[in-house]
């Protein structure tokens, strides 16, 4: 095929997935509404901590790359956690709980949470 | 992304998209893919939310994400957005928005109708009339002959495109473009989704024939997170993490 995008003919019988394109199932959680906002996404957290700091270090060093600086990182650290309060209830609590839960800065979970926003620039 | 809403011959729902994100956000040689996309992976969660023990609404998102972008509320309503590309974007909300004006931020509204609405008209009317920090594309779908796709600027509704089974418009397919235009040449994921569905007919639509488009390249892409399918009248959601071997489009 000599011109993009490359497209292949109608895909028949990949379910149930398997092969190649097939990375794996998404695994289920429950989030329990009655308990208080902080507290919702603990467990969530505590299994994946690991991942999510991987991808804000991975989102850090992108933002470096374009400003060695630093200047937007300490904008993000010291300047939105400013903003949290004025985020609707109840995803401003459950945002520090993940914080809390992160050992994250309030700041870079909110910046993680408003990520679809700031893509639109 | 890629929605899609279709309506089988006995009136089931079903409803199904690719989440593609990461565009310009750093390429990984080694493994050939894009370095966001690929850290989001491991972070695509099933959830379900519960109170007193009954589940309220189910989603998907990414661990540390408290809004929702995909997500279904059994026998009512199921609900996914897709980025919507303006100039007017989400920049601009969120410095209106730091001086004071009362928009709705996309992920938590999702969830928010999620959570609280009891109808497809009610979710229908608040996705519709509720100012945005960020423009997008919700596409929605009910019971049978209840879909759409609601075009939204920051400000209000562009256009609301309904399912229209009597019609033959037994499918709405959303990409990231407005439907009345042609997506960008080089973009093109609409045309070959559009051809696989039209081969499937309506006769043999299903989740399993729906994977199957979404699985289908460049509809399935490098910036492929999930894939997700849902069908309201069970309340079924499933969700499969997705890669994109060589040969594959990079969007």
């Amino acid at each position: 095929q000599d011109i993009p995008p490359y497209t292949e003919d109608c895909r028949t019988g990949t379910y149930p997935p398997t092969g190649p394109t097939f990375k794996g199932n998404a695994s289920w959680y429950t989030i329990n509404l009655d308990l208080p906002p902080e507290e919702r996404w603990n467990k969530v957290i505590k299994d994946k901590k690991k991942e999510i700091v991987n991808l804000m270090q991975v989102i850090k060093d992108l933002v470096e790359a374009f400003d060695p600086t630093g200047q937007v990182i300490r904008l993000v650290d010291y300047k939105l956690p400013i903003l949290l309060d004025s985020l609707p209830y109840p995803f401003n609590e459950e945002i520090q709980g993940i914080a809390d839960a992160s050992g994250l800065p309030v700041g870079e979970v909110i910046f993680y949470n408003i990520f679809y926003e700031l893509s639109c620039l | 992304c890629t929605s899609i809403i279709a309506e089988d011959e006995k009136g089931r729902m079903f409803h199904a998209r690719n989440l593609d994100f990461g565009l310009f956000l750093g390429w990984d040689i080694k493994h050939s893919t894009w370095i966001v996309n690929r850290a989001l992976k491991p972070l695509v969660l099933n959830l379900d939310f519960q109170k007193r023990n009954k589940t309220v609404f189910k989603g998907v998102t990414f661990a540390g994400y408290v809004g929702m972008l995909t997500g279904i509320k059994s026998n009512i309503f199921t609900l996914s957005m897709n980025e919507r590309y303006s100039l007017d974007g989400g920049f601009m909300g969120i410095l209106e928005w730091i001086f004071g004006v009362n928009s709705s931020w996309v992920g938590f509204l999702m969830r928010s109708v999620l959570e609280n609405a009891t109808s497809y008209k009610e979710v229908k009317k608040e996705l519709v009339e509720t100012k945005l920090i960020a423009p997008a594309y919700f596409i929605l779908g009910g019971k049978s002959g209840e879909a759409c796709v609601i075009t939204r600027t920051r400000e209000d509704s562009m256009d609301v495109w309904e399912l229209d089974v009597k019609q033959g418009m037994w499918y709405l397919l959303e990409t990231n473009y407005d439907h009345w235009n042609q997506p960008m040449f080089l973009d093109d994921r609409r045309t070959p989704a559009m051809k696989c569905m039209n081969r499937i007919t309506q006769k043999n639509i299903s989740l399993p024939t729906l994977y199957d488009v979404l699985s289908t390249k460049p509809v399935l892409n490098k910036l492929t997170t999930y894939t997700a399918l849902m069908s309201v009248d069970d309340g079924t959601l499933e969700t499969y993490l997705r890669d994109c071997p060589n040969p594959c489009m990079p969007w």
